[in-house]
Formats: structure tokens, C-alpha cells, sequence
């Protein structure tokens, strides 16, 4: 569970102070599938990277699991990351010298596991079949399309099977067709217990959430349930 | 004017001859406005890239304005690119290294023009105001939303007012809102002359374009007027 208590970030940028995200209070309970929205510029990704342990609030308290992030280690938070989150960045933040396959690993190879190397590449060849990227394993981001790259990122996201997934703008790259199959590979996720929450500017997506949380000049101005579908 | 004839592009990876674009076939008059359009890997980008003189085909025969593109030398090709195309890339592509403004004047800086710097720095801030950054101007992409970066992107292809614009995804980062200011602007130039193509997956976005070509498996599959609205 997600427990944010008057979040604030403030980037100094020379003179002038961004204040990115003020005063957000929040809380997200375990098995939810939220959407985040709002204008360009409105603070959404500089929530998720807050709430994904990727930068530390200038103010407020941060609960995750009733543990205090900011009393966390480097360490602490990198175990906590990688065990507990799956991260699908807006940038897609591919590593460019090595294949898609070895990106889809990357979080296997850095979790405590007992296999052996053959089943994390089993596992990580399954993540890309999802996304329909099977035959694109050995090619490298340089070697692949915009939305291609994109769902590599998710399926590197999903292989080490989180308890939270944050995805910021996983279908901005996607046609319709291909943004609704990863949209249903999510609400299967959610179905078994995973709790999800994603970016996204556009309202045929969000409708296949449950929340609709909206962010406007870094606060949260409306925070609702979704009607039934 | 574009006048593509029996354009291929293949990709050769080891073994594995990824064919992107295939036979392509397809004539843009001055002054049109077309959307691109096609399920993620269907070859839109490598079109775009191959229209905009980033790339050379692997065979067939690409005209712009009347001249033989295959047939210029690299300085030439540069030149072309500089003087007649604007170009928005799906991935952006600034200099992380230079602010947002300077990332805008760019492409001023190297076209051949009677101007100070003066003149150059004051349209790279009026390109822009024009999308929204002007508070924006000294910060560096590292410090600016993936929406921002979008429309710096969008800033840099418009200030040397080309008159072909290539755009890949030009809004796919951006908010309903946003988006709709970005088309705005697009349809002003446009009405003033401006030839634009671009792709987005967005049908919305599409529907203020007046031409939708579509792609599947690097074939363009259909190509049709959008009726006037
Ligand atoms: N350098 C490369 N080497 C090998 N294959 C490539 C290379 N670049 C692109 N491809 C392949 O060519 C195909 C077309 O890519 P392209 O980027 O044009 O697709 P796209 O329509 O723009 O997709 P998207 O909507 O996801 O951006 C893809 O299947 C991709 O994997
Ligand atoms: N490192 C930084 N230094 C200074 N300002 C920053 C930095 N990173 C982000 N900002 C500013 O903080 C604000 C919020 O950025 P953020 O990336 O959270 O927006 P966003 O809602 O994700 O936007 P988008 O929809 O365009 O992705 C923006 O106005 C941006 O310019
Ligand atoms: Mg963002
Ligand atoms: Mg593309």
C-alpha cells in the first residue's frame, strides 16, 4: 500500500524553484488500478518517480508498506525497487548495447532467486512473447520501432512479476489495437492482485481503470472512482 | 512535392532480413496535410526517415521537388534537410547538453541567413512562446517533462520555416488539451502553405488531417481523402 503525506519536490533550476509536486496526499491500496492524469508539465511523472523510489521528496512522508521510505538506505531502496516495483518509464530508458531479451533480464539477474540462467531466459522470452516481440529478442533498441521499444520496457517491467507495477505513459508510442492488447494484459495482472498505476493522456485508456486520479501545476485536484464498466 | 517510386528499406540483422518498407509507391502534393498511420512496426517511421533524407532505400526511386534524392551527395543531402524539411522525431532527439532555447536555434544556426544572433535568439524564443516553453527556455532537457521535450522538438522543426514538416508522433507525449494547440498551430501553417505529414495512432489527432495513408507490414494499404469537416 501507498501511504503519501504532504508531498512536496522542489527542483532548483538556478535561481528559480520548480515546485513540481506540493502538498499531494495520497493512498493506494493493494490490488488497485489508478490513472493518472493532467497537463504536460503538471507533475505525473515526478509523482511516479517518487512513489517508484527513484527520487527522494524535498518535503512530507512517504509510507510503502507501512515502511518509511525516507528512512531508507541507497541499498534499502534498491532492494525495495527491485523485489517489490515494476518500472515503465516515459523514456522507455533502454540500455542501448544490449538486446532486447537481455533488457527483459536485467531485473531477474539483480533479484535473489534460486535459477539457474536457463529458466530467467525462459522467463524473460515469455515476457517478450506477451507483447508479441518473440521474434525481435536479439535486436537491439536501435533496431526496433518506437512502440517496439516501449514494450520492451513493459515486458521488462512485468518479467520479475511486482507486487506494484508504475507505468508512465505505457501506450504513448502505440495504435489502438496494440495499446488495448497491453491494456488487457494489465487488467489480467490487476485481476490477480497486482496493483497498477499508470500515466496516461488519453481517456479511452483510462476508462480501463478504476480510479482516475488528475494533477494539475503539481497538486492533485480530483481523485475519483470510476463508474463500473 | 514527394514522389516516392517502388521505395524498399530492408534491414539486414545477422542473419535476418527485416524488410520494413516494401514497395512503397506515393506522390504529396505542396500544401497537403496527411496523417500517417499503421499498427507499431508496420514501418511508418522508416518511411518518415526515409522522406526526410535520414536514410537512403534500398531500392526504388524517391523525388523531392523534381530532384533524384538517391542521386545527392551527402553535403547536398544536408543542405536539403536544412533548407526545406522540418523534422519532429519520435524520440526527440535534443542535444542534452544545450538548453531548450538553444536546442530550438539550432537549426537557424546552420541554414545560410543574413541575421545577428540577436534575430536568431528572439525567433528561437517566439517558437517557443509559440508552444508554451517560453519560461522554459534555459532548462535543459534532462529538466523538463517528456511532453516539454515533445514540444521543443516541435519548436526546433518549426523555426526555420520549412516548407515540407516531417512529424513523428507529435503528440503522443502530450494532454487532450495540449495535443489539440499543437494541431492548431499545424492547421494555421498549413493554411498558409506549409506540406505536412504525420504520423500518429490517435484518430482523434488524424481527424484534422485531409489525407490518411495507412501502413501494414511496410506496405502502405490504403490511402484515402478524410471527408471535409
Ligand atoms: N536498424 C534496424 N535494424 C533492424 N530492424 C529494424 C531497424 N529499424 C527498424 N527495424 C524494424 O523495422 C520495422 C519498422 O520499424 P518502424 O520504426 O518504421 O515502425 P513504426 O511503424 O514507426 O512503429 P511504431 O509505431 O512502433 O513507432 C520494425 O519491425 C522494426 O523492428
Ligand atoms: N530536473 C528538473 N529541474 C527543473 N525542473 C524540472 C525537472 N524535472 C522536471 N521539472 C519540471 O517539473 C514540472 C513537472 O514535470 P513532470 O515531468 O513531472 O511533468 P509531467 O506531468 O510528467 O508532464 P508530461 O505529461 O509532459 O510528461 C515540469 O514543469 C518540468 O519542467
Ligand atoms: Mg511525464
Ligand atoms: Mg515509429
Amino acid at each position: 500500500v501507498i501511504q503519501l503525506e504532504g508531498i512536496d519536490k522542489i527542483y532548483q533550476t538556478g535561481e528559480v524553484a520548480v515546485k513540481a509536486v506540493r502538498g499531494v496526499s495520497l493512498t493506494v491500496k493493494p490490488g488497485e488500478f489508478a490513472a493518472v492524469m493532467g497537463a504536460s508539465g503538471s507533475g505525473k511523472s515526478t509523482l511516479m518517480n517518487l512513489i517508484g523510489c527513484l527520487d527522494r521528496p524535498t518535503a512530507g512522508r512517504y509510507l510503502l508498506d507501512g515502511e518509511d521510505v525516507g528512512a531508507l538506505s541507497k541499498s534499502e531502496l534498491s532492494r525495495v525497487r527491485n523485489q517489490r516495483l515494476g518500472f515503465v518509464f516515459q523514456g522507455f530508458n533502454l540500455l542501448s548495447r544490449t538486446s532486447a531479451l537481455e533488457n527483459v533480464e536485467l531485473p531477474l539477474l539483480y533479484s535473489p532467486h534460486g535459477h539457474g540462467r536457463r529458466e530467467l531466459r525462459r522467463r524473460s522470452l515469455a515476457a517478450l512473447a506477451q507483447v508479441g516481440l518473440a521474434d525481435r529478442a536479439e535486436h537491439y533498441p536501435s533496431q526496433l520501432s518506437g512502440g517496439q521499444q516501449q514494450r520492451v520496457a513493459i515486458a521488462r517491467a512485468l518479467v520479475n512479476e511486482p507486487a506494484l507495477l508504475l507505468a508512465d505513459e505505457p501506450t504513448g508510442n502505440l495504435d489502438t489495437r496494440t495499446s488495448l492488447e497491453i491494456m488487457a494484459i494489465f487488467q489480467e495482472l490487476n485481476r490477480k492482485g497486482m496493483t497498477i498505476l499508470m500515466v496516461t493522456h488519453e481517456p479511452d485508456i483510462a476508462r480501463y481503470c478504476l480510479r482516475e486520479i488528475t494533477m494539475r501545476d503539481g497538486q492533485v485536484i480530483s481523485d475519483q472512482a470510476v463508474p463500473d464498466r
